[in-house]
């Protein structure tokens, strides 16, 4: 929340969409009324439905009630604009800043204004970015695009981050987070406000007395790699850091610092799933692969490898494996190691085929791994398998136990 | 200019400018143990959860390129 604990002293909100340089013109505030200005990229009806929902993400979780209003001043005046647009916080064209908003407050408080630059749009498929879905051939290198870019911004995803300041809201370093101030790709139609944010709001406001209107899914939470019952989704390097996969989230480490960085899978690969089940890296073709149930993706840096996603057939995995629980690949012998279940599978690249006697049973070959193994990487010749929130340390060529350790040992707690 | 086209310097004292209050000037003739930029830089980093070094690292820099609401992470309520 904003230092001063700014807030409406009101339940009841009215909102309205303005045209922001007529609203300065003396003219205009004398009762001539504003023209309602909209977006060039979406029909009208879209952004007024963008608007509402974004609106009925705070009204859900507070007892805040918003109403729209077509003349005079609302609590929360709409409006795009383009650079300098009347309020001294000039907008910097395309790409950069989206939008911002002010805080509770008479006159300009609680408005909220939009980069008419930017490319709006209602929804993006299956909350990805479909010009990254092609993929790109591998040759292609370089910066990363801004995400979602060419296909636009979602404007109830910007929309509701927006009227989180409205109403009294900060900027969170939760990385999930509506209010982390940078923008990031998800489904609106499936879209939950996160704990952060209900926390936030209900800090200023109370919940909701009407409670909630259904049974919905829990707001989702950030995980903490302080956490010491912590389970990971997956692990691997990638290009001389760790990655540690959660949730959404993940968090990367350079080996030779101690602090993870955290942040969405989302904004590293716009079209990678969420909740992945294994994560490896081929260092001699510079890529990663993620695995999902049956499907994993390859990337070369930022970039989806053309042809991908693909099977996990692809990897000689038979038709009755629906999910690889972990992978590692031994760069020295070429073997790529899959866990499923409690068996592990052995799959030798130089013959792109399974080597003779896999699947055999996990304890086989690493005989005090009695569990399930949930994750698996290899760093410096070691295997690093982590069964839970266990890990045990073996080395790779004599398949000898060294350690069993936490997750605390690569992904530090800050 | 766009920001991708930016050179990383000046890119890092426009966000810095505007989302961070970061003066380059600030006309004090006390000598800092840290250049002002390399202080915001570092209360920058500290609010993303990144090293803090001080420094224009790519990690950085990167979260500079990315797109992002227009308020400032710190002087926030100055708005109002």
């Amino acid at each position: 929340i904003f230092g001063d604990n700014l807030k409406w002293q009101k339940k009841n909100l009215t909102y309205r969409w303005v045209d922001p340089h007529r609203r300065l013109r003396p003219a205009v505030l004398l009762g001539e009324d504003p023209i309602e200005n909209y977006s060039p990229d979406m029909s009208q009806a879209e952004v007024d439905q963008s608007i509402e929902m974004a609106l009925q993400v705070w009204a859900g979780v507070t007892p805040l009630r918003f109403s729209r209003v077509f003349s005079g001043t609302a609590d929360i005046m709409v409006s795009f604009g383009r650079q300098s647009h009347g309020d001294l916080y000039p907008f910097d064209g395309p790409q950069g800043t989206l939008a911002h908003a002010f805080a509770p407050a008479p006159g300009i408080g609680g408005d909220a204004h939009f980069d008419e630059d930017e490319l709006f749009t209602f929804r993006s498929e299956e909350g990805q970015c479909p010009h990254l879905d092609a993929g790109v051939p591998e040759t292609l290198g370089g910066a990363p695009e801004p995400v979602c870019a060419a296909t636009g911004y979602v404007l109830f995803l910007v929309a509701a981050h927006e009227f989180g300041h409205s109403l009294g809201l900060s900027h969170s370093s939760d990385p999930g987070a509506l209010m982390f101030p940078i923008y990031t790709h998800s489904n609106p139609d499936s879209f939950v406000l996160p704990q952060d944010d209900v926390r936030g709001i209900q800090s200023l406001y109370g919940p909701n007395p009407e409670g909630p209107l259904g049974p919905g899914p829990e707001p989702p939470t950030t995980p903490d790699a302080c956490d010491s019952k912590l389970v990971l989704d997956a692990v691997t390097t990638l290009r001389g850091e760790i990655y540690f996969f959660k949730g959404r989230f993940l968090w990367r480490r350079h080996t030779q610092s101690s602090i993870p960085q955290q942040s969405l899978i989302a904004n590293f690969w716009p079209g990678a799933p969420d909740e992945i089940d294994a994560a490896v890296e081929r260092r001699s073709s510079d890529r990663v692969f993620l695995f999902k149930d049956r499907q994993v993706w390859a990337f070369r840096g930022y970039d989806l490898v053309a042809g991908y996603p693909k099977s996990i057939s692809s990897f000689g995995l038979p038709g009755a494996v629906k999910k690889v629980d972990a992978a590692l690949l031994d760069e020295e012998s070429g073997k790529m190691l899959f866990f499923v279940d409690r068996m592990l599978y052995s799959y030798d690249e130089a013959t792109e085929t399974l080597e003779p006697g896999f699947p055999q049973r996990v304890d086989r070959t690493f005989p005090d791994i009695l569990g399930r193994v949930t994750a698996a990487f290899e760093y410096r010749g070691f295997a690093y398998i982590y069964s839970g929130p266990v890990m045990f340390e073996y080395s790779l060529g004599s398949k000898r136990l060294f350690r069993l350790l936490d997750n605390s040992y690569f992904l530090t707690c800050t | 200019l766009p920001w991708e086209t930016m050179p990383d310097e000046e890119l890092a004292k426009s966000y810095l400018k505007s989302f961070y209050n970061f003066r380059e000037d600030n006309g004090s003739a006390v000598r800092r143990a840290l250049s002002p930029l390399s202080q915001k830089l570092s209360e920058m980093q500290r609010f993303f959860g990144l090293e803090i070094t001080g420094t224009l690292d790519p990690a950085t820099l990167e979260v500079m390129r990315k797109p992002r609401c227009g308020v400032p992470d710190g002087k926030i309520s100055a708005f109002s």
